[in-house]
């Protein structure tokens, strides 16, 4: 453990605490695209099925439990709880676009063709391109709440962060993996553009507003 | 790479 993964544990666990208690307390679900979170809940339940299978340490069984509980939670809270606040017709991207490909990349490249080795691969290249759903919906609606870009900002930077983990677990440990380096690198980038709208709008108090 | 190392890993 470094603190480059740790800060990028707390910052990925901020966001999802964020985006739960921000639907749990305003009662809606507007601007949050449902489908970037059922893709969460896929890329937690494909890559922690060695929850039953090794035990690494008290924290990484706890957060696996966390990040899987509050992602099926904040699912349950946008598609049951809330559905009437739910707005669909903004969250219209074509998911099956990201599900297939990558399901077929992480058969064809993979370490191990292993069942766990291919899902945990299929979690990797899927967390990199879940947020599109999100960034697609607030692209389309041309705005964002606040408290929504806050999420997005935390949960951009804690991939950012593990890309220093595995820069400093290659240099002290010898260890890089490089499946998890290049999703890494995709999925970070994805959010640059938002990172910058994020910096120049929102840390100056202003509202996050697209040019429609 | 030992991907078996990464699964320390969230």
């Amino acid at each position: 453990m470094n603190i480059f993964r740790l800060t990028g544990d707390l910052s990925h666990l901020a966001a999802i605490i964020i985006l739960l208690l921000k639907i749990w307390k305003s009662r809606s679900c507007a601007g949050i695209s449902g489908k970037s979170q059922i893709l969460f809940a896929l890329v937690f339940t494909t890559r922690y099925l060695d929850l039953f299978t090794s035990f690494i340490s008290l924290y990484n069984t706890c957060m696996k439990l966390i990040y899987i509980g509050c992602a099926y939670a904040t699912v349950y809270l946008i598609y049951a709880k809330f559905r009437a606040t739910y707005d669909g017709n903004h969250d219209s991207f074509r998911v099956e676009f990201l599900v297939v490909p990558v399901g077929g990349l992480s058969v064809l490249i993979n370490h191990d063709f292993s069942p766990l080795e291919i899902l945990w691969t299929f979690s990797i290249y899927l967390e990199s391109v879940a947020i599109l759903p999100q960034l697609f919906m607030i692209s389309k609606t041309g705005e964002a709440e606040t408290i929504t870009t806050h999420y997005l900002f935390c949960l951009g930077l804690y991939r950012a962060l593990y890309l220093f983990n595995w820069i400093w677990r290659f240099y002290f440990e010898g260890f890089f993996d490089m499946i998890a380096i290049v999703a890494g690198v995709v999925q970070t980038v994805l959010y640059c553009d938002f990172f910058y709208l994020y910096v120049t709008k929102v840390l100056k108090g202003k509202k996050l507003s697209l040019p429609a | 790479p030992d991907s078996q190392g990464n699964k320390d890993e969230l």
